[in-house]
């Protein structure tokens, strides 16, 4: 079994060298981690179990990638590897990323984001990387299906101040606004996506269509008191029985509160807040207002 | 001060428009 | 509160830049406030005393114009159009977003149809969108649009540059709103009052009642 691995090794590292990395993967795979003659390492079956799955994931196969980050998740946790561990986690993350697990993966990401070490072992961690894990939280959180948790981790980074500087903030602050995105804006986020977030879902929609469709929707209930099929067809670009559709399965997942009158094709929008307490909350900003404009008349000496 | 005028301006906007006696009380 | 703080500081380099200014700089002045997506207050700029000076002047319609926009609606500008100089697009989208907020001075409810003829507008997918991206996203007001009931109810509306008339009406409402807060001050006193007094009263009954049964206690 000795000659056996170290034959694999050197003919995987062969196909890297080639860039066959599913090739190159099955090779490695082969090698038995759990063979009874050898007594291997727990260290030494993590690295391999984690380098199988990045070599899959370079050809996106999430599927056999995982099957190994699975082997792996029970030797990382008594890991004092820091590198696996981190090649571990940016490896977890992307797994769910490609299985479209959008919110999950952002958390993950962002979670990588925030290293703080510039040197883990002999690896050294660049900016560049940590702002992509960055970016890319913020691409999955964008295109996590809209929601309260979801607009808990947009708020998370909209916070963030390093969030500020990369190149797809603006959409950030439009989607934590919770403001309307028109096409223009959604085509040039379409630029930045890998294409399995682009992919098509059984409904012929793509995955960037339906998040952005459901963000708008729920934009628009926060405009609207209540709005008709057809005007709402014409907002998020899409036919009204979409429409509908979308609105009735958002209701029902209680990820947007309202009610559908389909004898008038009307959709009514109820606010987060009951009405006493959206009177409450008139009552409190007047005050406010009235004691910013006192300070102002105290700050002017007035 | 034209800046305050328009906040007083503002906020005047945002009192309750209803002039019931009735309503009135209750708002008191 | 916000809109004052953000239009503050640019109020005050247009004051100042005003003031250093000849006519015709002044002129292309008074285009560049009235284009400026941050800036809808003039009353200030208005004041200066080198624009006045433009009166009389050939440059006398940018002063007009001015005046329009620290008080005047997208109608007056249609009517008065002929003495006045032709609005750039930033110029005739921040005339009818001052229109919104003069509408919603005097209403909270504000008609589709009465908006699509006060902004010019001829269909409702045309008006929503200008209501959303232009007056909601922009924070000069906040509300809700009513498709079943064609209006747009109104929460909040940033103050415009008020009239001299509007201000005997500002100081009433405030004066009844003051007269109010102290009716509502006295009836909390009374009403303070007569819970001491009831406690009070409760206190004393109490006692008298502990009273008698140690009487009849004694007596048994």
């Amino acid at each position: 079994e000795e000659q056996v691995s170290v034959i694999r090794e050197k003919l995987a590292e062969l196909y890297e060298s080639e860039q066959q990395w599913s090739k190159a993967a099955q090779m490695l795979s082969g090698i038995d981690l759990e063979s009874g003659i050898r007594m291997l390492d727990d260290a030494y079956k993590l690295s391999k179990c984690v380098h199988i799955a990045r070599l899959y994931l370079e050809d996106d196969d999430a599927v056999n990638a995982e099957v190994f980050i699975n082997k792996a998740s029970f030797l990382v946790s008594t890991s004092q590897h820091e590198v696996l561990n981190l090649q571990y986690k940016v490896c977890y993350a992307r797994i769910l990323d490609l299985k479209r697990k959008f919110l999950e993966a952002a958390l993950r990401y962002y979670d990588i984001s925030q290293i703080e070490k510039r040197q883990i072992g002999d690896e050294e961690i660049d900016e560049d990387a940590l702002e992509q894990a960055l970016s890319s939280a913020v691409t999955c959180t964008i295109l996590a299906a809209a929601g309260p948790q979801r607009s808990r981790v947009l708020a998370t980074l909209y916070k963030d101040e390093r969030c500020s500087k990369l190149k797809i903030y603006p959409i950030l602050q439009k989607v934590y606004l919770e403001r309307i995105l028109r096409k223009p804006e959604i085509d040039a986020f379409a630029q930045e996506l890998k294409a399995h977030q682009k992919a098509l879902l059984p409904d012929n929609f793509t995955v960037l269509d339906r998040a952005m469709i459901e963000h708008n929707l729920l934009s628009a209930s926060k405009l609207y008191t209540n709005i008709s099929f057809d005007e709402l067809g014409t907002l998020l670009g899409i036919p009204p029985e979409k429409a509908e559709k979308i609105a009735s399965r958002m209701i029902y997942e209680d990820r947007m509160r309202g009610s559908i009158d389909q004898v008038e094709a009307v959709i009514h929008f109820e606010d987060d807040m009951e009405e006493l307490q959206q009177w409450d909350q008139q009552i409190v900003g007047l005050c406010q207002a009235l004691n910013d404009i006192l300070d102002c008349i105290t700050s002017k000496g007035i | 001060d034209n800046s305050l005028l328009r906040q007083v301006s503002s906020l005047l906007r945002r009192l309750p428009a209803m002039e019931s006696e009735k309503f009135q009380d209750e708002f008191l | 509160m916000e809109i004052e703080r953000k239009q503050a500081e640019l109020i005050d380099h247009f004051v100042k830049h005003a003031a250093t200014l000849e006519a015709p700089q002044l002129a292309s002045l008074i285009a560049e406030a009235t284009s400026h997506p941050s800036l809808f207050a003039f009353s200030e700029i208005l004041s200066v005393p080198n624009l006045s000076k433009l009166q009389g002047t050939q440059y006398s319609t940018s002063f007009d114009l001015l005046r329009l926009f620290a008080y005047g609606t997208w109608s007056d500008y249609k009517s008065n159009a002929g003495c006045l100089p032709a609005l750039l697009p930033d110029q005739a989208r921040k005339l009818k977003q001052l229109t919104v907020l003069t509408l919603a001075e005097t209403d909270k409810v504000l008609p589709y149809d009465q908006l699509m003829q006060e902004l010019d507008v001829s269909n409702v997918r045309e008006l929503e969108d200008f209501l959303i991206n232009e007056c909601m996203y922009s924070g000069i007001v906040r509300g809700k649009l009513d498709q079943l009931r064609r209006c747009f109810e109104v929460q909040f509306a940033a103050g415009r540059d008020p009239r001299p008339e509007q201000l005997s009406n500002m100081i009433q409402t405030l004066t009844s709103w003051l007269g109010s807060s102290d009716s509502l001050l006295h009836s909390i006193q009374e009403k303070i009052k007569w819970a001491d007094m009831m406690s009070e009263a409760n206190k004393k009954h109490r006692k008298e009642v502990e009273d008698r049964v140690e009487d009849v206690k004694k007596s048994i």
